[in-house]
């Protein structure tokens, strides 16, 4: 049975993506087998990992509605053990239509049931917004990793982020745990990034990951070829962060 | 009559609240009267300019309800001819609230009216979506700034924020037009960032701003010190590509 990790921060331009491409396929190449869900309209997972999104036609909007069955939206990626539900353009208005429907908050966790029996992993990467899509994939997730980049308006955002795992966890998923923040885009070289470091590992102490993730060309430039960094340039700084942090999670969650 | 510019992309973290802070400022420091108003819930543009959002207690939420005339909600700033409506934690609940009401997508545009008349400037900070107060926002605009990270994910959103401009501008505000695509977090030694560049000015060619906002550690972190860059660095790159904007929209609205 798999355990679901949904990546989460309202704040823009963290890390979320390139942590669930990344995370997925280093947890993938360690054997595992891997499901990555794209929550976010923009698409940027799927397209990440080389899916065409105008030439698909169901994905994570058809999984919510229902109108298709959950085997049916799962692709294949070029990384063995890693599979993807792609974001296609028709998610954009997802979040009006399902307002209107019974218990909105619960559709993902819903469609997730039959899949997580074929998955070690599942990993959901959300929007930047604490809006209905976002909720979806805290009321299905075991634990939440929220990427943290090293700056000032990032760690000035944790607030709200927690303010909404707290309700979640009240009125919809009783057993959602913090899998950890985990410090992107990280420069040692820069005051302010270990100074955010310093403020996260004191507010969290153990709730921050060991690893942190530091600032790497080669992950910038992997999506542009649609590959992950386990594949586009495996024995760069990017790729053995990731693959730590995913070794970091199977010690907890998964030990041989 | 001021010009009201909005600085919108829904792509998260490409440098939206750093624009407007930093133009906003700019603009001041040319003498011009301008008005900053924060339309995201995160409030970053409030904070970084020194505001204690937990102590205030109206804002853009009052002034989109009409709870508040607009004159009460205007806080002056450190710097002179620059001012700020604050965005308090109450707008993260605005859009649901105001979708029952009638013609939701026009409150700031009515809200400015009075406003506009003691303002060269106002500058409208979006959050990344395109959601209803971004919507408001390209209602109320004259033109809308695009900020662009030199980034693979960041090129690829470029879609859809074109897309909502158009809708906007056949069902809402005939006259919004595009200021420009403004390249932002330039790293000139970056052959990814160089090719987004290339790319950009091959798409929009004029519709791309001549100044270039480069990578400068100094903009993250001004407000973390609660000032724009043209009050903690006043000779940094960050402040003089910022200062270059504002002469290029003075130029071409408000010769001298
Ligand atoms: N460690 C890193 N080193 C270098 N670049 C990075 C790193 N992590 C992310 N990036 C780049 O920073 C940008 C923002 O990252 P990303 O898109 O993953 O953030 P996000 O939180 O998913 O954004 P959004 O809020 O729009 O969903 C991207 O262009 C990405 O390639
Ligand atoms: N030119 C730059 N040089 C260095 N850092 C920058 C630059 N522009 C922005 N930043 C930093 O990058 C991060 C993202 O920028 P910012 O918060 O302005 O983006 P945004 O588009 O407003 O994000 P959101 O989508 O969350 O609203 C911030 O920490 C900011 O300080
Ligand atoms: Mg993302
Ligand atoms: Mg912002």
């Amino acid at each position: 049975m798999a355990r679901v990790l949904a990546v989460s921060n309202q704040k823009g331009g963290v890390g979320k993506t390139t942590t669930s491409i990344n995370l997925a396929a280093a947890l993938a190449k360690r054997g595992s087998r891997t499901l990555l869900v794209d929550l976010d309209p923009q698409g940027n997972a799927s397209s990440g990992l080389g899916l065409d999104r105008a030439a698909i036609s169901k994905g994570t909007y058809e999984l919510l509605q229902g109108y298709a069955a959950p085997a049916e939206v799962v692709l294949p990626t070029s990384l063995q053990h890693l599979y993807v539900v792609p974001a296609t353009r028709a998610l954009l208005g997802v979040e009006l239509e399902l307002a209107e429907e019974s218990r909105p908050q619960r559709r993902l966790r819903a469609a997730l049931d039959t899949l997580r029996d074929d998955y070690d992993w599942v990993v959901l990467d959300c929007p930047p917004s604490l809006s209905l899509l976002t909720v979806n994939a805290l009321t299905a997730a075991d634990s939440v990793i929220i990427p943290l980049q090293t700056e000032y308006f990032a760690m000035e955002g944790l607030g709200a982020i927690l303010h909404t795992l707290r309700q979640v966890r009240q009125k919809l998923n009783p057993d959602l745990e913090r899998e950890g923040v985990l410090l992107t885009m990280m420069d040692r070289r820069n005051n302010l990034s270990k100074e955010v470091e310093r403020q996260a590992r004191e507010a969290f102490g153990e709730g921050v990951f060991q690893t942190t993730i530091t600032r790497n060309v080669r992950l910038s430039e992997a999506p542009s070829f649609g590959q992950s960094i386990v594949e586009y340039a495996p024995r760069s700084h990017g790729a053995r962060d990731y693959v730590a942090l995913a070794d970091e999670l199977i010690a907890r969650h998964r030990p041989a």
